[in-house]
């Protein structure tokens, strides 16, 4: 498998006192292909491979005494490197309520992933409320408003109304309550459908989240550059979840989205249950995508 | 693609990407191009433009699985499975849609039990599209709800049932053997129905689809799949791996969150579109 030949690879390049320059296509080139096996998208590999290689002949590793063992060491480097350096803490606003705006495509885990935050957050001593901002799919706010009752976290809906005046109505409700976290949890929607893109402006002009999350299946393959930069050009995302990681997937479209948005990983959904949400560890995903 | 003037490595590199991008996958693309390769040769082919239309054959070959006989003969049940949020219930909802426009009476099963308001929301659906659905509450075994719903079925010589059961992983034995048992209820209650399960992959799926497939297959015997959400960005080239390595057909392709939005595969326009 590409795993165990890419490790076979880096192992008998750690080994070389002398590195030429098939040498070093050859183990590049098992990184590509396991990159790609992972779901990295193509031309972030092709940049990723073109960047490593710049650094595998230039001096650092030709004056080195165990050169092979320097190129395994930059392709980690630049991997973890793009996954971002250290875990990112969910924002707080300067001023009470902090609201954080949950996106992304349809199915991809955001109302699961909304209850699972305020459960994080309650547990952080913080006092959030959950909006339940998606009129369209059939028996969504229901949806959510049983994951609140489980978890005794008000869940805010207004009948009738259309998403914006939800969200909107959600923050007076929040200053109320005396809450000081806004979880708006909204539609699945298609990041080429202008109308529904509007309509999550709209709501982020009316409210001012302090983080908009984009929520991400980590299962998502080589079109996940796409969604992630409509998204981030129409939004300017302030962060990422990926979910469903648990699952075998490699995850390479963490990568990719990372490299072409810039934006962190800050949380990584790792089961069904409203307790499996965990803080993102950029260092592991590199691991699990070099398999 | 740009314009090549001979047919040169360039050509076949830009065709390989064309497939990468679009989740055709590493294994199934070297394959593909091989054989490629083998057919320009051996045509003496020299035009450039004449190679692409060769991998559109080839593409289109692969893909031209025979579909189960039994989506056109009820009385029959569909079971619709699949991992988490891929568009199951949706598409069950379509296929209902689908069906009564054919004159056929429908029932729907809810046998998703776990998840939060699995029930409601293809109760809702039910309502929407004058079409009932049989229900248990919230924990229950799903199996139970699924003999309950083909019992209901045979009794009242309803057309077609459609099962609608809770997303899974397949990596998650525990929830694989669960719906092994749910398949097994299924098969002793038939009465004289076909049985037809269908898998549904979301169209925007990497390489893990592939996974799925594999082991819902060896799990419950997958006749089909359901490429939901071709109306993305996303091409769906995971089915042309599915394909090539585990020989399953696409039947039906969504294409949307409305009850039309729901066609019969069509190998050829897949993969025009898949090169656009
Ligand atoms: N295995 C697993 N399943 C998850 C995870 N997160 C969410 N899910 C499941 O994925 C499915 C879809 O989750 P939802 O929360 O309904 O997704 P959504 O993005 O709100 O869907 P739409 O509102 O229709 O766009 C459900 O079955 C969830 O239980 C996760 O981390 N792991
Ligand atoms: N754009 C688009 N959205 C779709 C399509 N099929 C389903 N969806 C949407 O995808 C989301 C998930 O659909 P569901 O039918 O709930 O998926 P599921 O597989 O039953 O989810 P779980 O039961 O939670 O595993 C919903 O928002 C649907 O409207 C499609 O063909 N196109
Ligand atoms: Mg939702
Ligand atoms: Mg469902």
């Amino acid at each position: 498998n590409l795993a165990g030949r890419l490790q076979e690879t880096l192992r008998k390049l750690r080994g070389k006192g002398k590195l030429t320059e098939i040498d070093v296509d050859e183990a590049l080139r098992e990184v590509k292909l396991a990159l790609l096996e992972a779901d990295v998208n193509f031309r972030v590999v092709r940049s990723f491979i073109n960047r490593v290689r710049e650094r595998a002949i230039g001096k650092e590793v030709t004056s080195s005494l165990t050169p092979g063992q320097m190129v395994v060491k930059i392709v980690h480097q630049e991997l973890t490197a793009l996954m971002g350096a250290k875990e990112e803490k969910i924002r707080v606003a300067p001023q009470p309520p902090t609201v954080v705006l949950l996106v992304g495509l349809q199915g991809s885990g955001k109302t699961t992933t909304t209850a699972k935050l305020g459960r994080y957050l309650k547990m952080q001593g913080r006092r959030p409320m959950l909006a339940a901002a998606d009129i369209y799919r059939p028996a969504a706010v229901r949806q959510l408003q049983i994951l609140g009752e489980k978890l005794e976290l008000p869940v805010y809906f207004s009948e009738g109304k259309d998403p914006v005046a939800i969200a909107r109505e959600a923050v007076a409700a929040v200053k109320k309550q005396n809450c000081d976290y806004l979880l708006v949890d909204t539609a699945g929607r298609l990041h080429v459908n202008e109308e529904l893109m509007e309509e999550l402006r709209a709501i982020k002009e009316a409210v001012r989240p302090e983080e908009i999350l984009l929520v991400v299946d980590a299962m998502t393959g080589q079109d996940a550059v796409n969604v992630a930069r409509s998204f981030h050009e129409k939004l300017a995302l302030t962060g990422l979840v990926l979910t469903k990681l648990e699952s075998d997937t490699r995850g390479g479209a963490a990568l990719s989205i990372r490299e072409v948005t810039g934006c962190p990983i800050k949380l990584v959904g790792t089961g069904e249950k409203l307790e499996d949400l965990e803080v993102f560890y950029p260092d592991r995903l590199a691991s699990r995508i070099l398999g | 693609l740009s314009l090549h003037s001979r047919i040169s490595p360039e050509l076949y590199d830009e065709l390989e990407e064309i497939l990468i991008t679009t989740d055709v996958g590493l294994e199934t693309s070297g394959r593909v191009l091989e054989e490629l390769k083998a057919r320009v040769k051996e045509s003496r082919e020299e035009r450039p433009e004449m190679v692409r239309e060769f991998l559109k054959e080839i593409l289109v070959d692969l893909l031209s699985l025979p579909v189960p006989p039994a989506i056109d003969r009820p009385p029959l049940a569909i079971l619709v499975v699949g991992v988490n949020g891929v568009g199951k219930t949706t598409s069950i909802a379509k296929l209902a849609a689908y069906y009564k426009a054919k004159g056929c009476s429908c029932l729907l099963v809810a046998a998703d039990t776990f998840r939060a308001a699995a029930g409601e929301q293809l109760a809702a659906w039910g309502e929407r599209l004058g079409v009932e659905i049989v229900r248990s509450r919230e924990g229950s075994d799903p199996g139970a709800v699924v003999f309950d719903g083909l019992a209901a079925a045979n009794a009242r010589r309803i057309d077609v049932v459609i099962i609608d059961t809770a997303g899974r992983l397949h990596t998650k034995a525990n929830l694989m053997a669960e719906l092994e048992k749910v398949y097994r209820v299924c098969t002793r209650n038939l009465g004289d129905r076909n049985l037809l399960t269908l898998l549904v992959l979301d169209a925007g799926t990497g390489q893990n689809g592939l996974n799925q497939a594999r082991v819902f297959q060896e799990t419950v015997g997958v006749d089909g799949i359901i490429l939901a959400k071709l109306d993305g960005t996303a091409r769906g080239g995971i089915v042309l791996a599915v394909a090539d390595q585990l020989r399953l057909p696409v039947v039906w392709v969504g294409t949307g969150e409305q009850p039309d939005d729901l066609r019969l595969f069509d190998a050829r326009e897949f993969v025009t579109a898949l090169f656009d």
